[in-house]
């Protein structure tokens, strides 16, 4: 399950920045990271800070380096270009007589949490829209997307400024469909529905049953227990 | 239990019904639980009232949301369901308009099921459909497959959709319960959603009920 983040205790040394001494151990990190992935799938560095400990065996190394997650593939789910995953990662890498030996690795995805927010528009959900190519062609395309959906659903706002905010709630709600996604151990298919322009608070108040988990059911009679036929 | 057994196949199952903008899927759920019942028991698939519960069961909150096992009590207690035909849905309470006469199935009591997904399944192919209650997370956005999100994002202690299960079996070796929902077939598959089985995914297993009928 994706946790926060937290790095563990690093010391009474601040972490340093990059420096060519660090990047040989934060190679070989990620090549243990992605161990076993085929060529397309695998992460690539990010950002890479750490410290080094001489030792008596050798250099210990303790590294914090962001991994960059290929974007998603399936056009069905993956409409964002801000689907990109980034793992933040510790590594604890000890380097003996030249050979690299990894100790710890501990990673998580970085907290990419979007906060609905009324004043919020698809420009300043994405704030750099207009200059990035690929923002502007996913804009693009969630405005399509967001379209079809209102013609297949017969959607109608009262204003021109209630459909921008709902393409914004659409839009958010294409990241949280994608992340629902990405965690589904099954075979499921997250996307599109008829409930793709209410916020999560909206989706529960309406539709939901909070009764369910706030009053104590009334005790039944336990059923009797199937006998063989 | 059987490997598999769809209940929707053998007729006790009504179609798929839209609770609308209403919290009142645990009427969808009782409903469907009792149309089940009232076949197995009396052969006739009847389509039953849920705005008869959202108007006269006081003790439920209507589109506020409600509980099955009080559900259960006020069917016994008003004397039986309505048809859908004869007290339509409207999807928001109204001043209740039950007529003893109108009533075409009742119920004799209610019983709570086994926590075991493995004795659900067994209870469920002899017995019939089931009004179970889940962690609705991620159905806002489900579209088709069996669902299985991880136990943390969809905790059994979370419940907040009473939903019924008509049937269960494996799609390529993963097992699922068949579920049917009260948002409209142009949700989901037709309707339905899949669930992975045997992992208590989302609490499936924790408020399993059914009425009674002799």
């Amino acid at each position: 399950a994706p946790v926060p983040f937290k790095p563990r205790a690093a010391g009474a040394r601040a972490w340093e920045p990059s420096s060519p001494e660090l990047l040989a151990p934060a190679r070989f990190a990620l090549d243990e990271y992605n161990r076993g992935r085929a060529a397309g799938s695998r992460a690539v560095l990010g950002t890479v800070r750490g410290r080094v400990r001489r030792t008596a065996q050798g250099s210990l190394y303790s590294l914090e380096a962001t991994l960059e997650e290929p974007p998603c593939k399936d056009p069905l789910v993956c409409l964002l270009p801000v689907s990109k995953k980034t793992m933040l990662c510790t590594f604890e890498i000890l380097n003996e007589l030249g050979k690299h030996i990894l100790l710890r690795r501990d990673c998580g995805p970085v907290d990419t949490k979007v906060t609905d927010n009324r004043n919020e528009s698809v420009s300043s959900f994405l704030p750099q829209l207009n200059s990035d190519p690929l923002q502007q062609d996913f804009s693009m395309k969630i405005t399509s997307v967001f379209k079809d959906f209102v013609a297949t659903y017969n959607r109608t706002y009262e204003s021109e400024e209630e459909a921008q905010w709902r393409l914004s709630v659409f839009a958010r709600n294409m990241v949280r469909a994608q992340k629902i996604q990405a965690l589904d151990r099954g075979t499921a298919q997250y996307g599109v529905t008829k409930f793709s322009d209410l916020t999560e608070e909206e989706f529960h108040t309406i539709y939901l049953n909070p009764l369910l988990r706030e009053e104590p059911s009334k005790k039944m009679r336990l059923a009797k227990s199937l006998t063989d036929p | 239990a059987p490997p598999e057994w769809d209940w929707r196949k053998k007729g006790a199952v009504t179609e798929v019904k839209d609770q609308g903008m209403c919290g009142s899927c645990w009427a969808f759920s009782v409903t469907g639980n009792v149309e089940g019942q009232w076949f197995l028991n009396r052969g006739t698939l009847l389509s039953l009232s849920e705005q008869e519960l959202l108007d006269c069961d006081k003790v439920d909150k209507a589109c506020l949301g409600g509980l099955p096992s009080n559900a259960y009590t006020a069917i016994e207690k008003l004397g039986g369901l309505e048809t859908e035909d004869d007290y339509s849905y409207q999807g928001h309470v109204q001043a209740c308009s039950f007529s003893a006469q109108m009533a075409k199935v009742y119920i004799n009591d209610s019983v709570e099921l086994s926590q075991n997904e493995q004795k659900l399944a067994a209870w469920l192919a002899q017995k019939g459909p089931i009004s179970v209650a889940i962690n609705a997370f991620g159905m806002q956005f489900y579209r088709h497959g069996i669902a299985h999100p991880l136990r943390p994002l969809c905790s059994p202690w979370l419940i907040d959709h009473a939903v019924l299960l008509v049937g269960y079996g494996n799609r390529s070796n993963i097992p699922f319960w068949a579920i049917k929902n009260s948002w409209g077939s142009d949700w989901g598959e037709e309707g339905y959603y899949y669930l992975h089985r045997g992992s208590g995914a989302c609490g499936v297993n924790t408020m399993a009920s059914s009425a009674v009928v002799n």
